[in-house]
């Protein structure tokens, strides 16, 4: 059978930053990360929404090791002036579907969402790409996410792929 | 030579409209994308970060012929009590850079996010995966950002992949 989300993975060794009331203006972004690069910081996911007001909030994770260092960086980088707050969050697990299949299939972030929905998992935060759905949930979440999500999606619990997508 | 990007690609034919004030509850996004597929609309990116007090926005693209449906359908559905507003923003183009290589270097999102800087170009949404980090722009910046990165990552203007990551 043909099956468009090949693969669901499970990540629960990261944590989230978000620094909110950023200045909403060019360079904002590269010198926040420009910053965690040369402390030589490794980001997995970054997630900035909609400005409001000039001002917009940027959210990012990084491995659990590295929120320290991270939060040194930040205090003592000198390019942003940060008024805003410095929220983190460790009780995040990061649920994926990939797979070729997804990019026309209008409905399969809506599958995804139903069957964490039906197990009453709330959705932290959701980024996307063609080829990749992921969302945060809470930590103790994770495995009954993966479950919900093989069976929504047809795959056996060990087609849990370490897929880069 | 070795290019952890291995192209850069744009879209300037969606458009992106953002829900605000909705309930950070389980549920709210399975009946919005629910709602979509029932009426074959194609999402692309959706993007939603940190809820506060309890509400959440999720921010979402859609082909530009697709909006007045998608309006019409938002309206029409009667599972999400709606409070906030419906932001729709026509004036995007997303521009994104695509690389298995990515992965494990820290500072590729930093250099990506001060090419753009560097051409005083505003980043407007970000959403990223271990292969693909993408942007979106004001739509008249969109040239000027894919000759800014081709430029930073070492690609021919011609290696514009139309790469689904
Ligand atoms: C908020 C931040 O992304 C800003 N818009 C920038 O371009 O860097
Ligand atoms: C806001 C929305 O994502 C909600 N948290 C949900 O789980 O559906």
């Amino acid at each position: 059978i043909y099956k468009p989300v090949a693969g669901v993975a499970s990540d629960s060794s990261q944590v989230r930053i978000l620094l909110s009331n950023l200045p909403d203006i060019p360079g904002t972004a590269a010198k926040l990360f420009g910053a965690l690069a040369q402390n030589n910081i490794s980001v997995d996911m970054i997630i900035q929404s909609l400005a409001r007001n000039g001002e917009n909030s940027i959210a990012f994770t990084v491995a659990e090791e590295d929120l320290n260092a991270t939060l040194e960086t930040i205090k003592n980088q000198k390019d942003i002036i940060l008024t805003g707050e410095i929220l983190t969050d460790n009780d995040i697990a990061k649920v994926s579907i990939v797979g070729a299949g997804m990019v026309d299939r209008p409905g399969i972030a809506a599958s995804m969402f139903r069957a964490l929905s039906e197990k009453n998992i709330n959705i932290k935060m959701i980024s996307t790409s063609e080829i990749k759905i992921s969302c945060l949930v809470e930590k103790n979440n994770a495995k009954d996410a993966i479950k919900a999500l093989c069976k929504e999606f047809g795959l056996e619990s060990s087609e849990e792929a370490v897929v880069k997508g």
